[in-house]
């Protein structure tokens, strides 16, 4: 029922610029190139494939966003990191066996709209808050 | 202490490899996805196989999925305030199409007027109306000049009664040229309002049409098109409800 990422979702790459990222010794320990970082990735659920077409008009899937990828410290720029989860980074090396590593986790949501038929042939649209990620962070 | 620690280092979610689901396991997640989008857990409608549902309704309803998505995507700026301000809040738009239609035309006596009849039995519960539009279209009056004014009324049916004149209560009174075409929407919030407090309530609005000199008019020679009209330009309610504001969301 799910499909792999469409082909642009392909060229999606990490949203922060890595343009901003600290400069210095700390990219020795931990460089982003090759490493798999936090970020947005794309899980289509096809509503066709489901067989609800008949019955829900639009949309015709749903952009199952979820956060996936490593929080590893430096959390510069280009993870989108919260001062919190700079704290909790550092701790966590201090004390690997009882704190643990940031997330990646949603920093934003948005609502998302579905259309759809009831059984007395109304149309209903529903709005869900909170339901798409916008950007993921640490 | 240990088992402590393990569970903390544990609380980022793993990265598992891919794996394929089972058939139960395929079912259980489109359960959960339906109950995530608040839909019911079913196949098609009965009636969406076979007959085509009146295709006015869901047209509207479409424009206004698109309004909703852009607002989800821009915030909304872009939009015409009247369009902002009938989505902002809601939480569910719900359409209901004219599943009764009752005329006293120019074969009685006057005053003549066009009767609708909704089926409001799925409205959600524990959701509260921000607004609800009776929408209505109208071609030109052949039998008027053009440039003739027409006043009409839409009340809802509080009470019927058998032998003598139905409870009305005035929702909308709007003027229009006889020339006028296009859809016309009316303010129904308040009999919105009553049928969901009340499910006893009729479920009923009357459309009366009269001229400036009070001259009942023919609905139907004004212009209005029911249920006999084409399927894209056929009669029908939308009401916007707001979610109770609830912070938590219910464990399943």
């Amino acid at each position: 029922a799910v499909r792999q990422p469409r082909k642009k979702q392909h060229k999606r790459t990490n949203s922060f610029p890595h343009a901003n990222r600290l400069p210095g010794s700390f990219d020795d320990v931990h460089p982003s190139e090759g490493k798999h970082v936090c970020r947005r990735q794309e899980l289509y659920v096809s509503f066709q494939d489901l067989g609800w077409l008949n019955w829900v008009i639009a949309p015709q899937g749903y952009s199952a966003f979820y956060c996936q990828g490593d929080c590893a410290f430096p959390l510069d720029s280009c993870m989108n990191a919260t001062n919190h989860a700079i704290l909790q980074s550092l701790v966590h090396l201090m004390k690997p066996d009882t704190v643990p590593k940031a997330c990646c986790a949603p920093t934003k949501l948005s609502a998302t709209s579905v259309l759809y038929y009831d059984s007395n042939n109304n149309v209903i649209l529903k709005k869900h808050r909170n339901m798409v990620v916008k950007t993921c962070g640490c | 202490g240990e088992r402590q620690a393990a569970r903390r280092v544990a609380s980022c979610p793993q990265q598992h490899s891919p794996r394929r689901l089972s058939g139960r396991e395929k079912r259980e997640m489109q359960r959960e996805i339906l109950a995530l989008l608040g839909l019911p857990g079913r196949s098609a409608p009965a009636g969406a196989r076979h007959s085509p549902p009146p295709s006015a309704a869901p047209l509207f309803m479409l424009d206004l999925y698109r309004a909703m998505a852009s607002q989800d995507e821009d915030d909304g700026t872009s939009w015409a305030p009247q369009r902002r301000r009938a989505l902002d809040g809601a939480d569910t738009v719900m359409s209901f199409v004219n599943v009764v239609e009752l005329d006293r035309d120019i074969f009685y006596q006057k005053p003549y007027w066009k009767e609708f009849r909704f089926d409001l039995t799925q409205i959600p519960t524990g959701e509260s109306v921000t607004a609800a539009e009776f929408r209505i279209y109208k071609m030109q009056s052949v039998t008027r000049h053009i440039n003739q004014t027409l006043h009409v009324s839409i009340y809802e049916i509080v009470q019927d009664h058998p032998n003598r004149e139905s409870e009305l209560l005035l929702l909308d009174l709007q003027d229009f040229l006889a020339g006028t075409e296009g859809w016309l929407a009316f303010d129904v919030a308040a009999a919105s309002n009553h049928w969901l407090l009340n499910r006893k309530y009729n479920l009923a609005l009357r459309l009366y049409v009269e001229t400036d000199a009070g001259q009942s008019i023919d609905p139907g020679l004004a212009g209005l098109l029911g249920r006999h009209g084409p399927r894209s330009k056929q009669p029908f309610v939308v009401t916007f409800f707001r979610a109770s504001q609830s912070p938590a969301r219910l464990p399943r």
